[in-house]
C-alpha cells in the first residue's frame, strides 16, 4: 500500500509539466524515503532525476518499495484538473494497475477521484555518482531561462566558459554570435536574485540548446538554478524545491570527435 | 563537429 499527502496539488502539476515534454513515460519509484524518478530522453542525451522526500509530504506511507509506471501526459491530464488550491492525495497498492489522485478542496467540499493505469515500463536505471564539479555556478532560474532561450534564436549550440570572475555563455549561428557574460552578485536584498560562482578550475563545455531550454521550463518551480560543471563530464541543472526536494537536469556535453 | 554522446555513457547501469 503506498499513500502520499500534498498540501499542493498544484506543486505535482508544476513538476510533471516540467518534464514531460522530455520524457513522456517514466517509473516512480516509491519507498520509504520518498518517491523518485529517473529517465532518459528518446534520444538518450539528456537525463532528469526527480527526488520528492517523504517526509516533504504531509503524510506519507510506502509498506514496501513499489514501483508505479506511468504516462506522464496522462498524468499531466489529470493534474490539470486540480483546482488551484486543492491538496492530492495519492493511493496505490500492488493489487491493481493502477494510482488514484484525490483532489480536496480547501474547505473539502469537493472531492475529485481520478484512477490514472499503470504502465510496465523497462527503463535502464543509471547511478550517477556524487561527484565534485569543477565550477558550481548559482543564478535566479528566470535570467538562466532567459540566457537559453534569448541564445536560442542565435545558435543551436551554447559555449558555457567560468572563470574565477564571471560565467559566460556564447552562441553562433548564421545571422551572428552572441555572448552573455554575468558577474558574481552577492549583494542582493533577496537571496535568490544572487548569482554565486564556485570555480575549482575554469571550465569551457558545448551543450545543445534546445535541452538547455526544455530544462528551463522548471523555472517556476524554484527562484534559484544550480548549474554543475566539470571538463568532459554532464552538466547538472537543478532545480530544489522547497522543503521537498529536486529536480535535476543531466545533460552531456557536446565533444568533439 | 562535435558530436553527442548517449547520457549514459556517463554513469553506471544500475
Amino acid at each position: 500500500m503506498f499513500e502520499a499527502q500534498m498540501a499542493q496539488a498544484a506543486l505535482l502539476k508544476q513538476i510533471i509539466e516540467s518534464i514531460r515534454e522530455l520524457i513522456t513515460e517514466a517509473t516512480f519509484e516509491v519507498s520509504g524515503t520518498g518517491m523518485m524518478l529517473q529517465a532518459m530522453d528518446s534520444s538518450h542525451v539528456s537525463l532528469v532525476a526527480l527526488n520528492l522526500r517523504s517526509d516533504g509530504f504531509q503524510l506519507f506511507r510506502a509498506d514496501r518499495p513499489f514501483s508505479m509506471g506511468m504516462n506522464l501526459n496522462h498524468m499531466a491530464k489529470m493534474l490539470k484538473c486540480a483546482g488551484k488550491d486543492d491538496t492530492l492525495t495519492m493511493r496505490a497498492d500492488e493489487a491493481n494497475d493502477l494510482v488514484t489522485f484525490l483532489f480536496e478542496s480547501p474547505g473539502n467540499e469537493r472531492l475529485a477521484e481520478f484512477e490514472l493505469k499503470l504502465m510496465d515500463i523497462t527503463s535502464e536505471n543509471l547511478g550517477i555518482p556524487d561527484a565534485e564539479y569543477s565550477a558550481t555556478v548559482s543564478m535566479p532560474s528566470a535570467e538562466f531561462q532567459r540566457i537559453v532561450k534569448d541564445l536560442g534564436s542565435i545558435g543551436d549550440t551554447v559555449e558555457i566558459t567560468v572563470t574565477k570572475d564571471d560565467v559566460r555563455f556564447a552562441a553562433s549561428g548564421d545571422i551572428g554570435n552572441a555572448t552573455i557574460k554575468c558577474r558574481q552578485l552577492l549583494d542582493t536584498e533577496k537571496p535568490e536574485d544572487r548569482t554565486l560562482i564556485e570555480m575549482v578550475e575554469p571550465v569551457n563545455l558545448t551543450f545543445a540548446l534546445r535541452y538547455l531550454i526544455n530544462f528551463s521550463k522548471a523555472t517556476s518551480l524554484a527562484p534559484s538554478v544550480t548549474i554543475k560543471l566539470s571538463t568532459e563530464m554532464p552538466v547538472v541543472v537543478e532545480y530544489k524545491l522547497s522543503d521537498i526536494g529536486y529536480v535535476r537536469f543531466y545533460l552531456a556535453p557536446k565533444i568533439e570527435d | 563537429s562535435a558530436g553527442q554522446p548517449n547520457i549514459a555513457s556517463f554513469f553506471t547501469k544500475r
